[in-house]
């Protein structure tokens, strides 16, 4: 029953009106209602679900000794959120994210190969780590950017609908790529470093390793990893001796320093 | 700078003319250069001549003025970064875009947001005055409303053909003012060439084995109405009903009485025809089936059990030159790392 209105309300979508939007005002609007609410009902399915694939993988890794990961335990029991203006650069459990608080994002892939998303979220200005959560945690290159004004002007009236008031410091949107396997989801950890953002703190070691990482064959990605360009901000470097340096490759044109 | 701007990655290039803001051309991994432009138009709706075919629900009928420019120019601001390089471009207060170009991807992103399209009944609402809607920066608009176009140009020879998908499956081989099964009289040029794409739409130059494919993020209606174009619409806000149904006009108001804002995707491939054939094909299944993303917040206190992220000063310590007696005596900056000074060199004058 918890995907049936959804069922039921695309149904409904499939009519002309409804796909074009060539349909009178409130109709349009009660569609928009109809949608929600589905959508709202679907994503605790989604949840369930998710916890049927922690489940069977644990009963794995159980039967090898190991135990459930705190993660793992956190993700059955904690609360899941979902942000619904994202496509307005707008989530709020994101912006709020504090010094030192951690959020997990979890990605989920529906379709049958692995598949290179990138991860747009708003935060606040500041400085944020992005890791895997399985493994030894690897980092994962992250970079922020600014929000257009246009965007934030949009994202002011989303957030004076959510929570009456217009946040200033909401400016950045954090980037990252994650590298998602069929049909399961991948979970990272983003946690604020510090509070003012003086350029990306991105470590050698993860640019090394998300040049190194496994990247799917049949994706036609790959190539040479090069090294970020000084944009004038400051990149923080730890020391990367063991790290060879992939040599950038030459892009013909004048290179634009900043 | 002198020049162009250039922003992409290893296997793509996107070059910005340094005069206008706006995208020139593309820069292939092997440094060839493709003369390429995008630009924002919009079609003033008919409606004045004809009263009974206004643009509508069920009709598009633009003014035979054709699609005019949103702006010559675009203001911009270029960010390069670890992940991405991306372009943003302000066009006028209600047209705005950011064109990204990932690490690791062979497309090219162009995100853009449209809206509230501004009518003459803005002008005069009191509480939109101010910020954006002041009169300075709005051009006047007819009072029959507007539909803008993303118009994307190349110097392709594509004799008039172009191709759409059906459903995300199969492709239609498209010719203009041309219908396969009747002979085709139409007074209007534009609207009778506009067909609905649901994933794809492209080009190809068969002598230069070229081919343009873009792929929005939801169905749009889209054509190439001269060669080496592909145009696709984002947006329509019409003040005059069709008179075929719905009684209403198009004139959708947002928060604030204003028109709708629209933000979305369009990603752009080219190159060999085989190789962007299968990447318009895979990315099409990746928009089709998006990635579903979601939060949760552990508790500040919760150990999550991953093991410390290697801390920045295994070997690499920076300490002001004055003091190179200390560090000689705590064992020297490069004791743990690899690039290990010698202490004698250290207590020898760090400088």
């Amino acid at each position: 029953n918890e995907l049936e209105p959804l069922q039921e309300t695309l149904g409904i979508l499939q009519h002309h009106d409804a796909v074009t939007g060539t349909c009178k005002q409130f109709v349009n609007d009660d569609y928009s209602r109809m949608l929600a609410h589905a959508m709202k009902k679907a994503h605790h399915s989604l949840v369930t679900s998710v916890a049927k694939i922690i489940e069977h993988n644990n009963e794995q890794r159980g039967q090898q000794g190991q135990p459930m990961s705190p993660i793992d335990t956190f993700i059955m029991k904690g609360e899941h959120i979902f942000c619904s203006s994202l496509n307005a650069s707008h989530c709020q459990i994101s912006e709020k994210l504090d010094r030192f608080e951690k959020l997990l994002i979890h990605v989920y892939n529906p379709a049958s190969h692995t598949v290179q998303h990138y991860v747009q979220i708003p935060v606040r200005d500041g400085r944020y780590m992005v890791r895997e959560s399985t493994g030894p945690g690897l980092v994962v290159a992250s970079q922020q950017t600014p929000i257009p004004p246009a965007v934030l002007r949009l994202t002011s009236i989303e957030s004076r609908q959510d929570y009456g008031v217009i946040d200033p410091e909401v400016s950045k949107e954090l980037i990252f790529a994650a590298i998602l396997p069929p049909l399961t989801m991948a979970t990272y950890i983003i946690e604020k470093t510090a509070l003012s953002s003086s350029g990306n703190l991105m470590t050698s070691a993860a640019s090394s390793l998300y040049s190194s990482q496994s990247m799917p064959n049949n994706n036609n990605l790959g190539g040479q990893f090069l090294p970020p360009r000084q944009p004038g901000g400051n990149q923080f470097h730890t020391n990367a001796n063991n790290i060879q340096r992939r040599e950038s490759i030459p892009v013909s044109g004048p290179q634009l320093t900043t | 700078a002198k020049g162009d701007f250039l922003f992409g990655n290893a296997r793509i290039s996107g070059i910005i003319d340094q005069h206008t803001g706006l995208l020139k051309g593309i820069q292939f991994a092997d440094g060839r250069r493709l003369p390429f432009k995008q630009n924002f138009y919009y079609y003033d709706a008919d409606g004045k001549y004809r009263p009974e075919k206004n643009s509508g629900a069920y009709i598009f009928n633009p003014t035979d003025r054709g699609a005019q420019r949103i702006s010559p120019k675009a203001e911009i601001e270029i960010l390069r970064g670890p992940v991405v390089e991306e372009v943003h471009q302000v066009f006028s207060p209600w047209c705005s875009q950011v064109i990204r170009i990932y690490k690791h991807s062979d497309y090219i992103e162009f995100h853009w947001l449209v809206g509230p399209i501004p009518i003459q009944a803005d002008l005069n609402n009191p509480n939109l005055q101010g910020g954006t809607m002041n009169q300075a920066n709005y051009q006047p608009i007819s009072d029959n409303g507007r539909e803008v176009v993303s118009l994307y140009e190349t110097d392709m020879k594509t004799n008039g053909t172009f191709f759409t998908d059906s459903n995300g499956r199969e492709t239609i081989r498209r010719l203009r003012d041309h219908r396969s099964d009747y002979r085709l009289f139409t007074s209007e040029h534009t609207a009778s060439n506009y067909y609905p794409i649901t994933s794809w739409i492209f080009i190809r130059d068969y002598d230069r084995n070229l081919q343009l494919s873009i792929l929005p993020d939801r169905p749009q209606g889209g054509s190439s109405i001269h060669d080496g174009q592909v145009e696709l619409m984002l947006h329509r806000r019409l003040l005059q009903d069709d008179g075929l149904g719905v009684e209403e006009p198009l004139n959708e108001p947002g928060i604030d009485r204003r028109g709708l804002i629209i933000r979305g995707k369009h990603y752009l491939l080219i190159g060999p025809i085989d190789s962007v054939i299968r990447s318009t094909r895979q990315l099409s299944k990746q928009l089709h089936l998006h990635p579903v993303q979601w939060f949760q917040a552990p508790p500040v206190a919760m150990n999550l059990g991953l093991p410390a992220v290697p801390s920045s000063n295994n070997g690499l310590i920076l300490s002001s030159a004055g003091t190179s007696s200390n560090l000689a005596a705590n064992g020297g900056a490069g004791s743990s790392g690899g690039d290990s000074l010698s202490n004698s060199a250290l207590s020898g004058g760090s400088s």
